[in-house]
């Protein structure tokens, strides 16, 4: 565990937190795609099946059932107690279209053929391209309000960390797993249209389309 | 642990 670990894992908790928070704060779910967060408890899901296998440490056991945990909050948020808010109009995604490419290509490229691996994998592979959907839902609306701007930099700072993560994990323990970093460097960049909208333009980002 | 998956991380 080095700096860059626990600040991306942090920045990523934040962002889920503010993310339930906005959601039940003000009883609203507009503008939030429905599908990313499916997709990211998907992810949390086939990731995190190691909970039932192999023990790490108390710290990745508690933040994994977090982070499922918020996950799937978030989905019932979404889908169930603040359905009549939710913005599906606009939340067009085809989510098929992540799913089945990403699926094929954590069998093709992968550590080791078994089903725990390639389940890992394709939660890897799946994460990279788990925003589109609400980015897609952004530049739909034009817009986006101050607080899932918040999220989205939160999510965008803690990929960002990973890579240092991972430099650093290199030059001190002679270690890098290609797969995650490949992975992690395609979602970074994701997110740096989006940086460069929120610096810019402040926290109110309107993503032309 | 060249090349090998990262799985103590989240």
């Amino acid at each position: 565990m080095n700096i860059f670990r626990l600040a991306g894992d942090l920045s990523h908790l934040a962002a889920i937190i503010i993310l339930l928070l906005k959601i039940w704060k003000t009883r609203s779910c507009a503008g939030i795609s429905g599908k990313s967060q499916i997709l990211f408890a998907l992810v949390f899901t086939t990731r995190y099946l190691d909970l039932l296998t192999s023990f790490i440490s108390l710290y990745n056991t508690c933040m994994k059932i977090i982070y499922i945990g918020c996950a799937y909050a978030t989905v019932h948020l979404i889908y169930m107690k603040f359905k009549a808010t939710y913005d599906g109009n606009h939340d067009t995604f085809r989510i098929e279209f992540l799913i089945v490419p990403v699926g094929g290509l954590s069998f093709l490229v992968n550590h080791d053929f078994s089903p725990l691996e390639i389940l890992w994998t394709f939660s890897i592979y799946l994460e990279s391209v788990a925003i589109l959907p609400q980015l897609f839902l952004i530049s739909k609306t034009g817009e986006a309000e101050t607080i899932t701007t918040h999220y989205l930099f939160c999510l965008g700072v803690y990929r960002a960390l990973y890579l240092f993560n991972w430099i650093w994990r290199f030059y001190f323990e002679g270690f890098f797993d290609m797969i995650a970093i490949v992975a992690g460097v395609v979602q970074t960049i994701l997110y740096c249209d989006f940086f460069y909208l929120y610096v810019t333009k402040g926290e109110k980002v309107a993503i032309p389309s | 642990e060249d090349g090998k998956s990262a799985k103590d991380e989240l």
